[in-house]
């Protein structure tokens, strides 16, 4: 996020870090217990879905907090137009884990907005923990910053030509004071106050650099996609639980780095 | 960066909780 302030814990309670091979690379929303919503192009097909990692109930990158919880990926789906129509077209993505997420004050669930939902007047923020600024500096704490929204046809002028922004994306961003999002928002949230309730409009997806003031941020505009969104969280199964031997032995295994630590901590 | 870590600490509440709702609120 370029031009944002840290965010409070527990203000943007459905944001979720992702990580790859132990490294942030990109953004997401709970949208319930086992799912998540990102970017398609955060997992890209070549990337091996063990070797991700979601957390939520995190402010600070640095530290796990109290209210941190640890998942691993049990399935993506991604688009079926992904990268059909337009090079990050259809940029979204269905991440489900492998078990629930413990609901808490720091750990909830985002609307996804409706196909019909009317933009007009509304106040639109993005969160992400991406560069704050283009020279690459990276913030320790979750960046907030306050959007406003882009109409296609401007986006589209902007950007030089109707099929280079598509109606399957939006644009945000605050043109005239370079408030925007940036490399590692990506997947991350453009949500919008209708009277208290936020609703997810947007997933962080591309643009033309971080700071040029004639290039807005581009995002999946969730409305578009929302009854594909409804469709798999109906129609997917939830994962398969361990059986209970094998959580037997999982609980034997994590004991011993825990009894590690307890011992060390009395050092 | 964060560490691997499966806790739960958090306090659970209704795993049916509304969305979009949050119990700090902006000014």
């Amino acid at each position: 996020i370029v031009g944002g302030m840290d965010a409070l814990e527990g203000k943007w309670p459905w944001q979720v870090s992702v990580h790859y091979r132990g490294f942030h690379i990109c953004g997401g929303t709970i949208i319930d217990e086992y799912w998540i919503l990102s970017a398609a192009h955060c997992f890209d097909r070549d990337k091996n879905i063990e070797a991700f990692d979601i957390y939520v109930g995190l402010v600070d990158l640095r530290f796990v907090g109290n209210h941190t919880q640890w998942f691993e990926v049990n399935k993506v789906i991604l688009h079926p137009t992904y990268e059909v129509y337009h090079p990050v077209g259809g940029d979204i993505a269905l991440v489900q884990l492998k078990s629930r997420i413990v609901f808490s004050d720091s750990v909830l669930p985002v609307c996804i907005a409706p196909p019909d939902v009317n933009l007009h007047n509304v106040t639109c923020w993005s969160t992400g923990w991406g560069l704050i600024s283009p020279q690459g500096r990276v913030p320790e704490k979750l960046q907030e910053v306050r959007v406003p929204l882009i109409s296609l046809p401007l986006c589209q002028l902007l950007y030089g030509h109707p099929s280079h922004v598509m109606s399957d994306m939006l644009c945000a961003g605050d043109i005239w004071n370079v408030r925007t999002v940036c490399e590692g928002d990506s997947g991350g949230p453009l949500v919008c106050d209708f009277n208290h309730t936020w609703l997810q409009v947007g997933v962080v997806s591309w643009g033309r650099g971080c700071t040029y003031p004639m290039y807005p941020a581009v995002y999946a505009r969730v409305s578009y996609f929302s009854k594909w969104i409804q469709y798999y969280r109906e129609h997917t199964p939830l994962p398969s639980q361990p059986l209970p031997a094998l959580s037997l032995m999982v609980g034997a295994t994590v004991s011993v780095p825990v009894t590690m630590l307890a011992v060390l901590s009395m050092l | 960066v964060a560490h691997r870590r499966p806790l739960s600490e958090a306090r659970a509440l209704n795993p049916h909780v509304a969305c979009g709702h949050r119990y700090i609120q902006g000014k």
